[in-house]
């Protein structure tokens, strides 16, 4: 099974305002 | 014929896929708003985000479900969603079901705004979800909305509606558990198959999960 990244989530976590 | 060509190519699933890919947004934006989310680890705060956004989502839209005809209607009847709409997407009756159950149940509790919300935190802040790392953090983040809610409750839901209010707000909680449990069941079946995990947005595959990949 590949390593889970969850890069989108990661950005959308960062990201000041959603 | 006509009905089982329009199940077989899922006509509703790109649209739900958008529907539910903005709702995760808007979920996410949510828990960014609770006290405490944001000091929580990044990978704590993704564990937590991708085992509750089904509930969340299934208790935000309560907002738009009504009782007269079992249907989310959002503004005008242009923007109405069905349970027949649903297995469009590829969603059965074994989900779709005790959905169509609990929204009504919910909806019968008439939940102030506060509460709606304060219940919303408090499924996202589980510290029982499979692999939180600080449990104990997540743990008293999730008891300080818990007080919040019996305080709110006790001072501000007139009776007879906030009689036994917060332990029946915690059962639906109980009944989220199961319906995320049929919802992964069922996902997973429709992402299995390339031709329809193709019509998903990259967000519900990262937070659902890709099987194929």
């Amino acid at each position: 099974k590949k390593k889970e990244n969850n890069a989108l989530l990661r950005y959308l976590l960062d990201k000041d305002d959603v | 014929s006509s009905m089982n060509l329009e199940f077989s190519q899922l006509s509703m699933l790109p649209h739900l896929a958008d529907l539910v890919s903005y709702s995760i947004q808007k979920v996410i934006g949510f828990a960014k708003m609770i006290p405490g989310f944001r000091d929580l680890s990044a990978e704590d705060q993704i564990v937590l985000l991708k085992s509750s956004a089904i509930e969340v989502i299934m208790l935000r839209s309560n907002q738009s479900f009504t009782l007269e005809d079992m249907s989310w209607t959002c503004g005008s009847n242009d923007f109405k969603y069905r349970v027949s709409d649903v297995t469009q997407a590829g969603h059965s009756m074994d989900l779709l079901e005790p959905l169509v159950k609990f929204q009504v149940g919910l909806k019968k509790l008439n939940l102030h705004e506060e509460e709606h919300v304060l219940l919303m935190a408090i499924c996202i802040l589980s510290p029982d979800r499979p692999g939180v790392q600080d449990t104990s953090l997540v743990e008293s983040l999730q008891d300080k909305l818990s007080e919040i809610l019996q305080t709110y409750i006790r001072c501000r839901h007139p009776p007879p509606g906030s009689r036994l209010l917060y332990a029946k707000m915690i059962q639906k909680l109980a009944d989220l558990r199961s319906l995320n449990e049929e919802h992964s069941r069922q996902y997973r079946c429709l992402s299995f198959q390339p031709e329809h995990s193709m019509q998903l947005t990259p967000l519900v595959l990262e937070v659902f999960g890709n099987e194929i990949s």
